[in-house]
């Protein structure tokens, strides 16, 4: 563990709590995805099968188990308490092609083939693009509440922390992860667009919208 | 059975 992993999956873990927050605080989930967050349930049901098969300390078990349970939790927000305040008619990315798109790639390079690297494989792809339908559906709107923007800037800030963390374990450990930091790294590049707007509106108090 | 590979990032 280095500082940059810590402090990006605790920036992980602060998005959750801001998208929470979000929904609990406006009693609404108007402009966030329902799409992203059942491909991101998806993404960590299908990463985290290694719970069963391989302990690695308590940390690690609690994170996975808590971004199993969140997120799970919030797609059930949106799909039943507040489903009234999705805002369905924008989220219209067409989420089946992440899906296929990322199986596809998990079958044609998984990290071995044992099942359980096809299917890490497959959620490592398919993290990279989940974000997608989210910053797809706030170019739709032209704008998102502030809160939302914030949710998305810290998903975007724990991605580019673990391309430093790579870097550092690179230097310190030889570590080498090529379908992580492939994949890490599309991640990031698709939140590059959105970190200068962010910056240049949110941070100056003005609300997100796009020019 | 070949074990699956450890990946201890989150």
């Amino acid at each position: 563990m280095n500082i940059f992993r810590l402090v990006a999956d605790l920036l992980h873990l602060a998005s959750i709590f801001i998208l929470l927050l979000k929904i609990q605080q406006t009693k609404s989930c108007a402009g966030v995805s329902l799409k992203t967050q059942a491909l991101y349930f998806v993404v960590f049901v299908t990463r985290y099968l290694d719970l069963f098969t391989h302990f690695y300390s308590v940390y690690n078990s609690l994170m996975k188990l808590f971004f199993i349970a969140s997120s799970a939790y919030i797609v059930y927000l949106m799909w039943k308490p507040y489903r009234p305040t999705y805002s369905a008619s924008t989220d219209t990315f067409r989420a089946e092609f992440l899906i296929v798109g990322a199986a596809l790639l998990g079958l044609a390079f998984p990290d071995s083939w044992h099942i359980l690297d096809i299917l890490w494989s497959f959620s490592i792809y398919l993290e990279a693009v989940a974000i997608l339908p989210q910053l797809f559906q706030m170019t739709r709107t032209g704008e998102a509440e502030t809160i939302t923007s914030h949710y998305v800037f810290a998903l975007g800030a724990y991605r580019a922390l673990y391309l430093m963390n790579w870097i550092y374990r690179y230097y310190t450990e030889g570590y080498m992860d090529v379908i992580a930091w492939v994949a890490g790294a599309v991640q990031t590049i698709l939140y590059a667009d959105f970190f200068y707007i962010y910056l240049t509106r949110v941070m100056r108090g003005r609300l997100f919208s796009l020019p | 059975d070949e074990e699956a590979k450890v990946h201890d990032e989150l």
